[in-house]
């Protein structure tokens, strides 16, 4: 079921987010406010219970210059080691597919491999090369992706995709575990000449000490 | 587990966005802290479509670049201090600011300390403006400074100076911890270590029964 960004807000509300004055203003979109980005969320039959949005995709409609920044603990991820090595051969991307709960981590070559398999599928879908499509995953350690609901929702998920604030929203609602609100924000700034768009948006309530590089 | 998607149409090369974004992950998502354990799955994608039509930046010390990392700075800071307000068991924000240092990286890491301590969290939760705790996280942060130079203040109220106790009003110092908690707002602990340029800050949240709560009967 995919869910438009005000449906979104019926499962958790969005959180307050407090900017400091500057040279740039505060606008809605999230990540989809910059150029060229779209977004969707939906319930993909991820999450182990409730049907709040577990599946959410950014995707870029030119290949995006791509930066990464990632958990220095040595227990990392499949997703983890999976886009470190997308960013070391590629500088761009053109996706970010996020599925929330399971962690896939500490699942071994059978988790890596489902990141793979999860990543052709979606550059398939949407037409680009694999290493154009990064993935990120939070939820139960120890727990491979539920890669059969997750690759059947990627039709209804790209078919979604919105360069609406309410594709923002959807997304920054299916990436949320124990958070109970969800994380968006965008600004606009003059930047050489010309008006610049950055959004964003995250997730995070419980185990919390970021230490990334 | 932090998950975090940045977007922007800036036309920026990829060695200078791929440092652009490191600097603001440490000052932002490298700074907070709910419980002090590092996840397995912290990831944080930054893409930059080129589309604005902006100059195109290719050194960090362009006038552009650093405009934009300020930009990039505050969206990520923005982001981080709303997973620390929505921390488990949380009922506010601890904002901590440390002035004085030599550089912006011991100042980080003194304020880190402060933000990650149990016993200030926890002494934020019972509203209890413990200012030894603080002293002692800042302390063993493993930056070195003179504690004569110590000053603390919660809010605008003053705490220590010059390394020692100074009389405060314990009520209204009490208060100002109690109305954060009930507002689910901000609670601002300022620290300077000394006379150095350099500040840095760390945001967390309160230690609450709620946190052993959720984290007892969740499980994996």
């Amino acid at each position: 079921v995919s869910v438009s960004g005000s449906e979104a807000f019926n499962f958790i509300p969005a959180a307050p987010i407090f900017l400091p004055q500057g040279p740039w203003n505060q606008i809605p979109g999230g990540v989809t406010a910059a150029e060229g980005f779209k977004a969707a969320g939906m319930y993909g039959g991820l999450r182990a219970k409730g049907e709040k949005p577990d599946l959410a995709l950014v995707t870029c409609d030119v290949d995006a210059t791509s930066a990464g920044a990632f958990t220095t603990n040595v227990v990392a991820a499949a997703p983890v080691l999976y886009c470190k090595n997308i960013l070391n051969v590629s500088k761009s991307a053109r996706a970010v597919l996020i599925n929330a709960g399971q962690a896939n981590a500490a699942t071994g070559d059978a988790g890596y491999q489902d990141v793979i398999e999860c990543s052709n599928a979606l550059a398939k879908l949407l037409q680009m090369k694999p290493e154009e499509v990064l993935i990120e995953s939070t939820g139960v350690i120890g727990q491979r992706i539920k890669k059969g609901p997750l690759l059947e929702s990627l039709p209804k998920l790209v078919n979604s995709l919105s360069s609406s604030t309410e594709g923002a929203d959807a997304a920054a609602v299916a990436i949320t575990t124990t958070d109970l609100v969800c994380k968006s924000v965008a600004i606009e700034s003059q930047v050489g000449g010309r008006t610049v768009r950055i959004g964003g948006m995250a997730k995070g309530s419980g185990m919390i000490h970021p230490n990334m590089a | 587990t932090m998950l975090g998607v940045i977007t922007t149409d800036a036309l920026v090369t990829s060695e200078v966005w791929r440092e652009m974004v490191q600097v603001a992950v440490n000052r932002s998502f490298n700074q907070i802290t709910v419980d002090g354990d590092t996840s397995t799955n912290d990831t944080v994608i930054a893409l930059a479509s080129g589309l604005s039509g902006s100059t195109r930046i290719s050194s960090l010390n362009y006038h552009e670049a650093i405009h934009l990392q300020a930009c990039l700075d505050v969206v990520m800071q923005g982001l981080a201090k709303s997973i620390a307000w929505d921390g488990e068991g949380a009922t506010c924000l601890i904002e901590v600011t440390v002035s004085g240092a030599d550089s912006e990286a011991e100042a980080a890491k003194i304020a880190r300390s402060i933000a990650s301590s149990s016993l200030v969290k926890a002494a934020v939760y019972g509203r209890d403006p413990n200012w030894g705790r603080i002293a002692a996280a800042a302390g063993y942060a493993g930056i070195s400074f003179h504690q004569t130079k110590l000053q603390v203040l919660l809010g605008n109220i003053l705490l220590m100076e010059d390394g020692e106790p100074q009389p405060f009003d314990r009520a209204a110092a009490s208060n100002y911890l109690k109305k954060a908690g009930e507002t689910h707002g901000t609670v601002e602990i300022n620290v300077s270590v000394g006379d150095g340029p350099a500040r840095g800050q760390a945001w967390g949240c309160d230690l609450s029964y709620d946190y052993v709560k959720i984290n007892a009967e969740y499980t994996t």
